[in-house]
């Protein structure tokens, strides 16, 4: 299976308008591969957007730069995915 | 946890333990449940549906219970089969189940996109779409939340092969889909239908691809509340109602609101457990715990289905 080492979810708060068309852009440039986990047009609903280990810098400098409010809810997707396979095997053998 | 023979219900399963189980509780309850086979997916793997049944006749009035149409979704399979055992542990025990049963059908559909969800046992877990090809395009899959005929290829869905929201060539084009709508459309009585989804703990009703409400909004919020009340009821899991497009976003294409739009009152998406801590890896050990708040909210969803049958 695919492996997803380094790579993490981000929580970005839009606040108002102009944020959301800032993140649409984020999201639209095809090299960073970012995927939408939860995306929301409604104001005061965040978007969780997969972001893969290479895109992190990129991706870091332009909230920071825009001043987008983001939160990193899931540091380690790789150790969420191995402990996952450990209980699938684990339950197998049982 | 509801075990029969070696099936762990508090755990994740691959499609073939799935179907395997499908088929020992249509054995171990043979007068209430039978696995059908409503068609097949694009690498061609059989669709089965449990059908739970008390009477006579293949036109009862007949609620239809929608799992793992986004594949990478776990806690919806897992949910879906978690019900299925406890529908037929239930049945002759619990009142309300029983009650549901003497008057109405269930077919439940655990996994709405086979193909996915084996590609996210084998290849990606994090994968969504269907597996069909494109010619021309070297993405693959749609996304069957997108492809049904309702407002079709309109807002909140992508004629972009490689987009998660790609809606696909034509409404029904993915064969899950499309078999979904043969079956109900051929059974013609079908008052309810309720999609599993994950995640972000919402209940939802029509209409997801336009702001404007539907006819019977006030019913439907009405009853998705004190759904999401009895949810809650078991360990205080806050769910936010409303209908999918002033919620969320507005997305065409969606199975609810073809549902709905085809004369299926009930209509009603479920958004499980969690709200992004996990996402869409939710630990296998809240899998009970979502299962068995979800029912809670399915049961008072289905009992105001069989107390007001149009």
């Amino acid at each position: 299976r695919g492996k997803f080492f380094g790579d993490q979810v981000f929580r970005i708060n839009v606040r108002n308008g102009d944020e959301i068309s800032k993140l649409n852009e984020l999201v639209k440039s095809d090299n960073l591969k970012l995927n939408i986990w939860k995306s929301s047009c409604s104001l005061g609903h965040p978007v969780d957007v997969l972001v893969p280990a290479v895109s992190l810098q990129p991706v870091e400098f332009f909230l920071k730069s825009q001043g987008l409010d983001y939160s990193v809810t899931i540091e380690d997707l790789q150790a969420l995915l191995d402990k996952e396979d450990e209980e699938m095997q684990y339950n197998q053998e049982q | 946890e509801r075990s029969s023979n070696n099936f762990n219900y508090g755990a994740y399963h691959s499609l073939e333990a799935i179907y395997q189980e499908m088929d020992s509780i249509a054995g171990d309850f043979p007068h209430l449940a039978s696995r059908v086979k409503i068609g097949h997916s694009f690498e061609d793997r059989p669709m089965y549906v449990l059908k739970f049944s008390t009477g006579k006749g293949s036109q009862r009035p007949a609620i239809w219970l929608n799992a793992g149409i986004h594949s990478r979704e776990w806690i919806s399979q897992a949910t879906a089969m978690w019900t299925a055992r406890k529908i037929v542990s239930d049945y002759g025990k619990d009142p309300a189940i029983t009650s549901i049963l003497k008057k109405m059908d269930i077919f439940l559909l655990p996994v709405a996109n086979p193909d996915g969800y084996v590609h996210t046992h084998t290849e990606n877990r994090l994968w969504r779409k269907t597996r069909s090809l494109h010619p021309g395009s070297p993405c693959i899959g749609v996304d069957p939340n997108r492809n049904w005929n309702a407002s079709f290829a309109g807002r909140g869905a992508s004629g972009n092969p490689c987009s998660e929201v790609y809606h696909g060539p034509h409404a029904n084009s993915e064969v899950e889909v499309k078999s979904v709508v043969d079956f109900i459309q051929k059974h013609g009585n079908f008052k309810c239908f309720i999609d599993l989804h994950s995640y972000s703990q919402l209940l939802m009703y029509p209409y997801a691809y336009t702001a404007k409400e539907a006819p019977d909004a006030d019913e439907l919020d009405e009853v998705a509340r004190r759904a999401a009340k009895a949810l809650a009821s078991l360990s205080g899991t806050q769910y936010r109602v409303g209908s999918t497009a002033t919620t969320v976003y507005q997305a065409s294409g969606s199975s609810v609101d073809w549902a709905y739009d085809n004369g299926i009152k009930y209509a009603f998406t479920f958004e499980l457990r969690d709200t992004g801590h996990y996402g869409f890896l939710l630990p296998a050990d809240q899998i009970i715990p979502t299962a068995e708040e979800t029912w809670l909210g399915l049961k008072t969803i289905m009992e105001h289905v069989r107390d007001h049958l149009y």
